[in-house]
Formats: structure tokens, sequence, C-alpha cells
């Protein structure tokens, strides 16, 4: 039988209402598949600078965008480069976070006046 | 290690002083004030065992150059937090010194006493904002303070070579610091990442 190459245990429990604790809905959600609730994670990555800032109109489907995210998201925070929403991804993006982007124009780079 | 967009930083003045204030109006009030006080002298205390930097607390919260407060939601810097667990905190790049944690948390200084699940360790986070406080970005490498995520319940307060490496190259090193002590501390066994 096919087992999972690893398994992550999310940080929190997925039944209570936390900030981004319905992504759980999404784990091994392929490429061209739409899901009520896309849209949230689509912003998510939008939001840390994953996706176009340019981008704002998100839709509910997992498109190329998302994907080419998802392998960008996965390489810079040094997990398995797969481009799927897998455990392991979805458990970091689950988990709380610094509200700092993790890509150059997405960060809160203010000067003091 | 990662910097703001043009590496900003505070100057390589030596030794650089540095002010830091708590908000008397955005704060938390069901932790002792001198637990918190306690927690950010030493997340201050352990960026200073690197670089040539001074941090000093004061009252003088107008003029402090870092200002330290505890906001909800929308708090008028165009980076709305988002309720319990999500965004915990964010600091801006220098030499804005605004650095800004979320009130919904559960924040902790002690899990002995917090059982809450979702307590946040504040002193991890402390360290984290600082460094972006000092014009670090995000770290890829997982043990770093500069990583961006941290669960509940777990600490991660001691800084590792890719923190020291990057906020060096900002400041230089501090005069005291030894690369071959930090290096043996890194791997002793009794130290723990949460």
């Amino acid at each position: 039988r096919n087992m999972p190459d690893f398994i992550t245990v999310l940080p929190v429990n997925p039944d209570m209402n936390y900030t981004w604790s319905t992504f759980h809905k999404f784990l091994d959600i392929r490429r061209g598949s739409e899901i009520i609730g896309m849209s949230e994670l689509k912003k998510y990555f939008h939001r840390f600078g994953y996706l176009p800032k340019s981008d704002t109109n998100f839709t509910d489907i997992f498109d190329d965008g998302l994907e080419s995210a998802v392998t960008q998201y996965q390489s810079k925070l040094g997990l398995p480069v797969t481009g799927k929403l897998d455990s392991a991804t979805l458990s970091e993006v689950m988990s709380p976070r610094c509200g700092v982007g993790d890509n150059d124009d997405h960060k809160l780079h203010i000067t003091k006046h | 290690y990662t910097y703001f967009p043009g590496r900003p930083s505070w100057g390589r003045t030596t030794p650089l002083m540095l002010t830091y204030a708590f908000s008397s109006s955005d704060f938390i009030d069901y932790i002792e004030i001198s637990d918190i006080r306690a927690v950010f002298n030493r997340a201050f205390t352990r960026w200073a065992s690197v670089i040539p930097v001074n941090f000093t607390e004061t009252q003088d919260y107008k003029h402090a150059d870092i200002k330290i407060g505890f906001y909800s939601k929308d708090h008028g810097d165009g980076e709305p937090f988002d309720g319990v667990l999500g965004v915990l905190a964010h600091a801006f790049s220098p030499k804005s010194g605004r650095f800004h944690l979320d009130a919904a948390e559960t924040w902790s200084v002690d899990f002995e006493s917090e059982k809450s699940r979702v307590a946040i360790d504040l002193e991890s986070v402390a360290t984290h904002e600082i460094g972006h406080v000092l014009g670090l970005g995000h770290s890829s490498v997982k043990e770093a303070v500069m990583y961006p995520s941290l669960n509940p319940r777990s600490k991660k307060v001691d800084l590792r070579l890719d923190d020291v490496n990057g906020v060096q190259v900002l400041y230089g090193s501090n005069p005291n610091f030894s690369l071959t002590s930090f290096l043996q501390s890194e791997t002793s066994p009794n130290k723990s990442f949460g």
C-alpha cells in the first residue's frame, strides 16, 4: 500500500477555530481541483510574498500560480519541494508565525520620518 | 539569513546605543510587568552578546528607538492582527523601531503556570522580532531564531550560527564574542531548542 514519505503532526487541533485552522482540508489536494476556501490559502501566500503583489482576485481553484507559490514556499522554508499541499507543507502553513513577509517586496520595510 | 530590501540597519557606530520602551496604554495585564521586562532584557542581551550594541530600557516611550506594545486587530499600521494564533507579532525594519505583538495571543513567560494549549512563549517571539528591528529578514534554517514560525507551547530563544552570521554582517562582532565558544555551546547536548 502507498505510504506517505513522512507524517507531520499538525501544530494545533484543526477542530478548533484558530486562524488558518481550516487549511487542513486542503491536504493532498491536486492542481486543477476546486475547493471552497482555497482563495483564503491564496491570500495567505499573497500576504507572505509568494504570489505577486498585483494579484488580488483569488479563485478557489488550485491553479498554476498556487502550485508555483507552494513550490517557492517549500524551497524558502527548507521543506521537501513537491509543489503539493502535503502534510509537512500544510503543517507549516497552519503554524503560528511572524507577520513579516518572507520575500523582499513583502517585508515590513518602512523608514523613520 | 536575509535582510530587508536595501539592507537597512541602525549604522555601525561602535558601540551602538539603542533604547527601548514599553507602551503604557497598549499592553497586557495578566503577566507581571517585571516578568515581561525580564523577558525582554534577556532577549535584547542575547543579541547584544554577539554584536557591539547596547540596549537600554527607558521610560521615555516617545523618544525610545524601539517602541514595544500589544495591539489587537487593525491598529493603524496597515498590518492588522488576526486574533488567536495566525500572526503572532511583527516588527518594522530599521530605523522604524516599531515592535508590535498581537494582544489576542495567550502570551506566556512560564509554561508551568500557563497551561493553555495555545500559549505562546513571549521570549521566543521577542528574540525573533528584535532580529527584525535590527534588520534581519526570515531565515530558511528551521532551527534559527529568524525562522518565521513558532508553534504553541514551544521555545526557541537561543541564537544559531545563521542568526549570528546575519546580524554580524550588519553590525560587526561584539569584541567579547567567541565563535569557538559559541559553536561549542551550539552543539552542546544540554542545549534545548523547544
